[in-house]
């Protein structure tokens, strides 16, 4: 493992951090996109089904169990904590999560490296994941402003998946006919849709005032 | 071998 990967995976498991340590804190989630923190979970448990029959590393592992649990303790805040559930913008939060999943289930039934039913569900968690922030993204644009920790949360997983692409570009030239188009070209996807965000993250930063959105 | 490598990332 290089050390843009393992960056990669620390800034990912900070952003977790961050969001549950903000719900937990501030007992709000005003600002949180209930979809796609339910659409992260769907990555999860379609990607990670090789740990009931592959083992790679303790590493892989312990964070695959991490990424899990983490997802589906931040759905339970939202859904079920009887304090933190009443500041969820139901209401803001109506992206058609059916226009993600299903689009990415046939691309991943077309386009994929076998056709087997673990091989298939981890390609459409691949496809998934590249646009699993949108409804984030959607809400982000309707309530306008930004906290603090919404955007650092929104920031770091952007990074994130920066520093995969760094990864790839040391891994294609580090490892002999190590090449994977599917992951390439949804993790690029994946890293444009942060673009514009980031475009108004750093402005803001930059001017050391609090992160607004355009309407 | 190739099966692996594409699917030891998280």
């Amino acid at each position: 493992m290089n050390i843009f990967r393992l960056a990669g995976d620390m800034t990912h498991l900070l952003s977790i951090i961050v969001l549950l340590l903000k719900i937990q804190a501030t007992k709000s989630c005003a600002g949180v996109s209930l979809k796609t923190q339910e659409l992260y979970a769907v990555v999860f448990v379609t990607r990670y089904l090789d740990l009931f029959y592959s083992f790679i590393s303790l590493y892989n592992t312990v964070m695959k169990i991490i990424f899990l649990l983490t997802a589906f303790t931040i759905i339970w805040y939202m859904r079920k904590h009887k304090v933190v559930c009443q500041t969820y913008d139901k209401e803001q939060d109506t992206f058609r999560v059916l226009f993600l999943i299903v689009p990415c289930f046939v691309l991943a039934l077309l386009v994929n490296h076998e056709m087997s039913v673990t091989e298939v569900l981890w390609t459409f968690s691949i496809y998934l994941e590249a646009v699993a922030i949108l409804p984030q993204l959607v809400l982000l644009q309707r309530t306008k402003n930004v906290d603090n920790l919404t955007g650092n949360y929104i920031f770091m997983l952007g990074s994130y998946r920066a520093l995969y692409l760094v990864n790839w570009v040391y891994r294609y030239f580090t490892e002999l006919g190590y090449r994977q188009w599917i992951v390439w070209v949804s993790g690029t996807v994946q890293t444009c849709v942060y673009l514009d965000f980031f475009y108004y993250y750093v402005q803001a930063w930059r001017n050391n005032e609090r992160m607004k959105l355009p309407g | 071998e190739w099966h692996s490598a594409i699917h030891d990332e998280l």
